[in-house]
């Protein structure tokens, strides 16, 4: 574990009383290797490495912690630190209803399952979510949501294959709002963040609904291609949070600390399995302790 | 008196960054700028289009293993499992190669074993529909063991060249997906002899080093034959193949560059070397 790297590291410091830049070179490879392993995207290792030293440096090397240990907490405070704090990774709810989430993201990161589990655990809340189906591309797409929408026992719009996307998101917007649920969940396709056609439907999608929330899916085993993607969806669609799905695997995650890193936006919801009811809350530090590992 | 011959620093950053961003992850890294400071010689060390060339030789090595598409001749009915986990592209990836065997006229039935995930038989009816392709499905949370041993039978029995078998994603860390997996290869046996013959991972280029996880526990509970790389179509590299490969010596079959039905190429290393460095 990076732990037990920098314990053994950071022996040699013994009697050295504070942090310097020379001493701690080692500690930083350590970090740096362990955070590349962890997916963390190279250029933003090279800035988190650099704050890092600039943090540690000319810090005294306590005598209640080794100095290994405190260089960990360093690192691990400064890594929940770009994380997010717990506060603003709430769902933003509080508008005139019907509140809309829109959902973006490559193909496969989890998008249609994250409808489902946000409009199981809005009903949970005592709220009426309604789900959209605006992925017209994908085969049976629209019956996967509808298929969770009647598991969970959530009403869903009726989506056809020959749909327009931003007609069928327009009339279900109106329907929503003339039958009184207060949240729209809207589930879009799977498209790369290259494609300039999709990321104009994408955009065409948004304009059409206002969402309060725009909520970009990524897959918790992403690697380095993480960075371009979410910032490519931001920088389109000004996204305002991030759900990491899969996090059930042992995918160290990465991903989230480059995301977050190159977007500034937070992430709100964690993917904790298949099942509907399995979706949590963002707790920064737990993933700060997955990633170092 | 000299030293040990090394990278001059300027060189080694440029090709960690490529290597890096590529996902190539850190030890295969290192062990590949390894190779290349024992290889060459001082002077060349300091050279960017001779360093190049020596570490795209390197990785070309370690990626072609000699053999790409799977010769489904060799049986009849030749059967081919597809595994991986959640979301990578198992089922459109069994609905390209359906239409490519289609298309040089093989007799292919697609065995719809997700019997979990919303709509996935339906998504694999439409892909069967598309490459002209048989489709034995069964009921929902039926056991996939039994739906697969029906249609191993039943394509026996109809004479079919290809069968392509679809199984839920699954992370290699859920034990008992794993043992249903497994359960799974068992069943192909007892309903026909010697199969399957081909056991296909699908990786999605997207993912980082997780993959390698992903491809030594599926291999050490089914023992892999083939490795299908999809969404090459992104800006992610797929170097994790590179450690893969190497590791595991297993064959790269096939390459995902979209998500309609012509858009598979069988694997070709030098093309993905090129693609790596471009
Ligand atoms: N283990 C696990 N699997 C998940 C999680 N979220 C989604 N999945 C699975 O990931 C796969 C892909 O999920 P989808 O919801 O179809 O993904 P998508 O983003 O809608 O895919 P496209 O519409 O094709 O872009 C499915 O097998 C899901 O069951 C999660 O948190 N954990
Ligand atoms: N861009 C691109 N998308 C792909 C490729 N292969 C598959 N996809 C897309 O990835 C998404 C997931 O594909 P599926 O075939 O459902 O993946 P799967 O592995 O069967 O998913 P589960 O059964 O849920 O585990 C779909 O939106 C596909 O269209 C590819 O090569 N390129
Ligand atoms: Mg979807
Ligand atoms: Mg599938």
């Amino acid at each position: 574990s990076l732990t037990s790297k920098l314990e053994e590291t950071f022996r040699k410091l013994r009697g050295q009383g504070k942090l310097n830049e020379k001493n701690i070179q080692d500690a930083l490879k350590d970090v740096r290797m362990s955070l590349l392993e962890a997916d963390v995207n190279f250029k933003v290792v090279k800035q988190f490495i650099q704050d890092i030293s600039e943090r540690s440096i000319g810090t005294e090397v306590m005598k209640s912690l080794t100095p290994g240990q405190q260089f960990i907490k360093i690192v691990h405070d400064e890594m929940i630190r770009l994380l997010g704090s717990e506060e603003d990774t709430a769902l933003d709810l509080a508008h005139k209803p019907p509140v809309v989430i829109m959902v973006v993201g490559l193909q496969g990161s989890g998008k249609t399952t994250t409808c489902g589990k946000m409009a199981y655990m809005l009903k949970k809340q005592k709220r009426r979510p309604y789900l959209v189906p605006a992925d017209v591309y994908r085969p049976a797409a629209i019956s996967q949501l509808k298929t969770l929408a009647k598991q969970i026992g959530v009403d869903v719009w009726d989506t056809n294959p020959e749909d327009d996307p931003v007609d069928v998101v327009e009339a279900a917007l109106s329907y929503a709002r003339k039958n009184g649920y207060d949240t729209l969940i809207v589930d879009t396709a799977g498209r790369l963040h290259i494609d300039e056609d999709m990321m104009a439907e994408i955009t065409d999608i948004k304009e059409a609904l206002d969402p309060k929330e725009i909520l970009f899916v990524a897959d918790a085993m992403t690697g380095q291609d993480a960075v371009q993607v979410a910032k490519t969806f931001n920088d389109h669609l000004s996204i305002t949070g991030v759900v990491l799905t899969k996090m059930d695997g042992d995918a160290r995650g990465g991903a989230a600390l480059s995301i977050r890193s190159v977007t500034g936006k937070p992430v709100k919801l964690v993917g904790m399995g298949e099942k509907v009811d399995r979706l949590e809350r963002f707790y920064p530090d737990r993933i700060a302790s997955r990633i170092l590992g | 008196l000299l030293g040990k011959k090394t990278l001059s620093k300027d060189i080694l950053e440029e090709l960690e960054t490529i290597l890096f961003s590529a996902d190539v992850g850190t030890k295969t890294t290192q062990a590949l700028l390894r190779v290349i400071e024992e290889k060459l010689g001082r002077s060349e060390l300091k050279d960017n289009d001779t360093v190049r060339e020596a570490l795209k030789d390197e990785i070309y090595k370690m990626i072609n293993l000699g053999e790409s598409e799977y010769k489904y001749e060799k049986h009849k009915p030749c059967v081919i499992m597809i595994v991986g986990v959640n979301g990578v592209g198992k089922t459109t990836t069994i609905g390209k190669i359906a239409a490519r065997l289609n298309q040089k006229g093989k007799k292919v039935m697609l065995a719809a074993g997700d019997t979990f995930r919303a709509a996935a038989d339906e998504q694999l009816e439409v892909w069967s529909k598309r490459s002209d392709a048989m489709l034995v499905r069964g009921q929902p949370g039926q056991d996939p063991s039994s739906v697969i041993f029906d249609a191993v039978k039943s394509g026996v029995a109809r004479d079919v060249d290809v069968i392509l078998a679809d199984t839920a994603g699954r992370l290699h860390t859920q034990q008992n997906l794993m043992e249903e997996l497994k359960k799974v290869r068992r069943t192909m046996e007892k309903a026909h002899e010697g199969t399957p013959h081909e056991i296909l991972l699908v990786l999605d280029a997207t993912i980082g080093q997780n993959a390698v996880n992903q491809a030594k526990e599926f291999n050490d509970a089914l023992g892999l034959t083939g490795i299908a790389l999809t969404k090459l179509d992104g800006t992610a590299k797929g170097g994790i193949i590179i450690a893969i490969t190497n590791e595991l010596k297993i064959p790269v079959r096939y390459v995902g560059v979209g998500e309609h039905i012509d858009e598979l190429k069988i694997f070709d290393p030098s093309e993905f070397v090129e693609a790596l460095f471009s």
